[in-house]
């Protein structure tokens, strides 16, 4: 098993570095085994350096980096070992315009093999969607599941809810 | 493999069932603040067995059954389904369709059900073992928590890529 | 200066809770000393109840009805002793359209007494400011300020920047 | 009282000496992820005294220098400086205008100026002492930090209470 651990970490790694150059258009990201004589307990440090940026700890990056790199490496243990469906709430929260665009065409990459269920405020992110449920309380208190809008091929059109942004 | 349909019935603020479907791809939860999307994460959770109250934004089990409004009574009971399409066969039983039910009484009492069928919580995870659903974290991120796997320490880091190995 | 904190206490509590139904019109919030009968060393319990919902753990809100919540709380303790600015970075973060545009409104109130500063991505918030300052990267890696939109009378009518959302 | 100028000089992100004017009322800073708009943040705090390098996402105080990119050299030195109107007299100096300027070196030395004077930071602490500047945590909410109050124990929201009593 120590050899299946080293092995997925590679894949993992390998995967890590590749969406991150893509969801910040270069720049550089790995994984660090902290103590490589001890596979199977050693700790995992992050390494991220966006474009044009000097490589400093991950605690000096900004919000929204935090947030993509993050997501990278999700994806990147998602991409070596999938599960069937993935539950993200309002994982886009910190992130701006541009970043939301790479952000909703990952979901959209990955969701040819997972399923994906995404709790969001976001009319970039629920444009990119296949069904949208839409729950409101219009008697304080009280959930209830309306209007599904569901395009299987091409784009939503419908308009958002007001209680959108 | 993918979640088809979730039934939510006295869960939390869903005081009457409310059905929630579907499909391959990707499906967007949108709604105010407040509404109850969070909610619906929770329910899938809390059907696939999740025994932490914590997890759930409550201290103890009972907190997820609907307490009541200014307007409606509590009830005694907490019901949610989840049916998933089983066509590729992944889950070892000869349906094409899998409902797993959880029931909770005030009493703390949770009961479970495979298509209808009262089982324990030990057949539950049983069923899913080679699937991953339920076992794996990287399944669902949490509100708030998509840098935690960046702000957590090295050594705790560790058990994702062991789920994924 | 036990009588100090309990007249501060007793303040905070009434604007706590004025402000508390202001935001989400209606319901009901209050701040309950621990040990009554030490004050000096006691520690604060937050008690919140949205308008129709029933009195629960503060745990139990949602991620923008907490942020609402705190919102209130920490204008609370302003309106009793204000600070002569208050910077706030991307607050407005997990809220949507209709609190947002609450959130901004008790700003602007509240800028006739002090100064603030407010990191946002957000349309809404932008709009209600008296001075837009750009941070921009050009050079990958160096931050310049840019574009300074200043309308003393009025709101901003100049078109947020492509990073805004 | 309130803040008329920010001026950064190799603070962070901010190789060149960049100015930021600020009107009584509502300022609003924005840009995309990572522009740098936390890090004025964070020259605000730090210019006021800040000694905890982790409260500025870094592991040492010479982290705030800039460091360099991949077209540029890292300095040795950064700097910044704050002007307050003081046309109320609240800060117990004969000038309508105090300036306070912070600089730190590579050696982790930090030098403090009152209107271009050397002082000690003590002096700028005491300078403040009855304006709340500086010492309110209240007048700084953090990125992702709105909800920290709701989710701290009782006992270590006292604090906040106290520092407005
Ligand atoms: N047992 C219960 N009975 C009734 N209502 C409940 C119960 N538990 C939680 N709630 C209510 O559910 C609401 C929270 O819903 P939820 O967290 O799903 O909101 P949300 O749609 O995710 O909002 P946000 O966008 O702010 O994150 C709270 O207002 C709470 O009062
Ligand atoms: N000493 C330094 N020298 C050069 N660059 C630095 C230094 N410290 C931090 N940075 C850079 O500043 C950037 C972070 O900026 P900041 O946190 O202000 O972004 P932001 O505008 O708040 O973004 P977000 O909207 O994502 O919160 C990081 O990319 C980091 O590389
Ligand atoms: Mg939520
Ligand atoms: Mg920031």
């Amino acid at each position: 098993t120590r050899s299946m651990f080293v092995e997925t970490f590679r894949k993992v790694n390998e995967q890590f570095g590749r969406l991150f150059r893509s969801l910040f258009d270069g720049g550089k990201a790995e994984l660090i085994l902290v103590d490589e004589r001890d596979v199977l307990e050693s700790g995992i440090e992050i390494i991220a350096r966006p474009p044009g940026k000097k490589l400093q700890s991950i605690s000096l990056l900004s919000g929204g980096e935090k947030a993509m790199t993050a997501i990278a490496l999700l994806f990147a243990i998602r991409g070596v070992k999938p599960s069937p469906f993935c539950v993200l709430d309002e994982i886009d929260a910190p992130l701006d315009d541009s970043n939301i665009g790479r952000f909703a065409r990952l979901v959209r990459e990955s969701s040819r093999n997972s399923q994906f269920i995404i709790v969001t405020h976001n009319r970039t992110t629920i444009a990119t969607s296949d069904i949208v449920h839409g729950v409101t309380m219009e008697e304080r208190g009280i959930s209830k599941q309306i209007s599904v809008r569901f395009e299987k091929e091409g784009r939503l059109s419908a308009k958002p809810e007001p209680a959108l942004r | 493999m993918h979640l088809k349909k979730l039934e939510l019935f006295g869960f939390k603020s869903f005081l009457d069932r409310t059905g929630f479907n579907f499909e391959p791809g990707v499906t967007a939860i949108v709604g105010p603040n407040g509404c109850g999307k969070t909610n619906v994460v929770d329910a899938i959770k809390w059907v696939l067995g999740e025994q932490s109250a914590l997890a759930l934004r409550g201290s103890h089990m009972g907190d997820v059954i609907f307490n009541g409004t200014d307007g409606r009574k509590p009830l005694g009971m907490a019901e949610v389904s989840l049916v998933l399409d089983n066509e590729d066969g992944s889950v070892p039983l000869d349906y094409s369709e899998v409902m797993i039910t959880r029931r909770i009484f005030r009493s703390g009492e949770s009961e479970y059900f495979i298509n209808k069928t009262p089982c324990r919580l030990k057949d539950i995870n049983e069923l899913f073992m080679d699937t991953g659903i339920g076992t794996r974290s990287y399944s669902l991120i949490e509100q708030g928590k998509v840098d935690l796997i960046l702000s957590s320490r090295p050594e705790d880091r560790r058990f994702l890529f062991e789920e994924a190995a």
